[in-house]
């Protein structure tokens, strides 16, 4: 922002725009001061192409790789639960992220889809890149998110009981081991043909990324043992499970002046609400009604 | 005010309908008040629609009227409007009248592709203008 001397009637000279950037008459980007576009690169897309006003079409111009598919039903699922119809987030209690990113493994570590059938061992080599990651996003949680798809619908509930292990690929640095974590669990299936199963690795990835990682190479193991030992249910036909290698999901919480704050609003509801309490006019409803956040100061 | 208003009134003598209109003249909001306007888009008009997954469509509302004198009391405008108002009215005309605009906002979730591919959702702040006021 610039201010301008209007003292007295007389007109001061007015904003100057930089004589060298003739350029900078097409791309309104280029007239900002230099920190400004540094500030820009760091703008998520939706609030660059904004800033563009569209006077290029930033989607057209950027190449764009196609979502995995099963990637975009579960996030479409994750938009559903946590926003109203019109958009809105949810008043969540304890839902401290505002931003959540699914990655999935980039393509050229070469692996396709394989069968997990009774007690076979998946191992696969990932690789995330986290370019997309800005510096004011920082991690909460981070889970595999394995997807489960068998090939005919299970009649019945099936139970496997699964093992996992994820070890970090890094060569270069030969001072600090590479870090490792495992972890069992049972997978239940119900009456369905797909599956999500949400692995937490927070606990994993978290040094990782503390130290800015821009490449998360990990090798994961999975195994997985069809059938319960306790209940030693015996299955007649057994079932092929297709295990695609996992996307990895980062819930972040983003600074951000432009992020949404769900604790700020907290704070300013209250203030409001004292505002109107002192001033009472007609535009303001005392309550503070305000449709889906009218959490009184208390409840918060 | 009330007060000076009220004491007006009594001294007033019976006047025709006429003067009293004319004498109510100076309270009366303007017909185009400031107020918010619903204005729906789509991203798919804006061509966005092939990297904005959710939601297609939204509602930003948008602010439009005048700004009476007596902003103070009704839009919850700081008295510095007022004193613009009146540097407009007696001062310099070339200094602009307070305006219309939003005074409070709601948030927005977006989920959107990005260009590697990866797919991220994100609360945005003050997307939708939820009341206007004047400053």
């Amino acid at each position: 922002p610039h201010s301008r001397d209007r003292g007295g009637s007389d007109k001061a000279s007015g904003f100057l725009a930089a004589p060298e950037d003739t350029a900078s008459e097409l791309n309104p980007v280029l007239q900002l001061p230099k920190g400004a576009r540094r500030g820009y690169a760091l703008l998520p897309p939706l609030l660059k192409v904004l800033s563009d006003q569209g006077s290029r079409s930033w989607d057209s111009q950027v190449p764009r790789l196609q979502p995995d598919s099963r990637a975009l039903r579960y996030m479409k699922r994750l938009y559903k639960m946590s926003a109203t119809k019109e958009g809105i987030p949810k008043a969540h209690k304890g839902h401290l992220y505002n931003t959540v990113r699914l990655l999935t493994p980039c393509s050229e570590c070469g692996h396709g889809h394989s069968d997990l059938v009774k007690g076979d061992v998946h191992s696969v080599d990932l690789l995330f890149n986290l370019d997309r990651v800005t510096a004011l996003e920082h991690l909460l949680k981070s889970v595999l998110l394995y997807s489960f798809d068998t090939s005919v619908p299970i009649s019945s509930s099936m139970t496997f009981i699964c093992h996992l292990s994820i070890k970090e690929h890094d060569f270069s640095s030969q001072v600090c081991p590479s870090i490792s974590h495992s972890l069992a669990f049972s997978l239940h299936f119900e009456v369905s043909k797909r599956k999500w199963v949400e692995i937490d690795v927070t606990s994993f990835l978290q040094p990782l990324i503390a130290t800015n990682r821009r490449n998360i190479h990990m090798a994961v193991n999975f195994t997985c043992l069809m059938g319960d030992p306790q209940q030693s249910t015996k299955l007649e036909n057994p079932v092929n499970v297709t295990l695609v290698p996992p996307s990895l999901l980062l819930y972040l919480n983003d600074t951000s002046e432009q992020a949404y704050h769900r604790w700020n609003s907290l704070g300013h509801r209250r203030k409001s609400l004292v505002r109107a309490r002192q001033r009472n006019g007609p535009l303001e409803d005392p309550t503070g009604d305000k449709g889906k956040r009218n959490a009184q100061g208390k409840r918060a | 005010s009330r007060q000076r208003r009220n004491e007006n009134l009594k001294a007033a003598p019976a006047t025709s309908p006429y003067n009293l209109s004319e004498y109510f003249k100076q309270f009366v909001f303007p017909q185009n008040e400031c107020e918010l306007h619903n204005f729906r888009l789509s991203f798919s008009q804006l061509k966005w629609d092939k990297w904005i997954i959710a939601p297609q469509r939204y509602s930003p509302q948008y602010c439009q009227g005048d700004c009476p004198r007596a902003v103070g009391h009704r839009y919850g405008s700081p008295v510095h409007t007022m004193v613009q108002n009146l540097i407009y009215e007696k001062l310099d005309p070339s200094v602009p009248k307070p305006s219309c605009v939003p005074a409070e906002y709601s948030p927005l979730s977006v989920l959107t592709i990005e260009p590697d591919g990866s797919i991220v959702y994100k609360e945005y702040e003050d997307m939708i203008a939820t009341k206007c006021t004047c400053r």
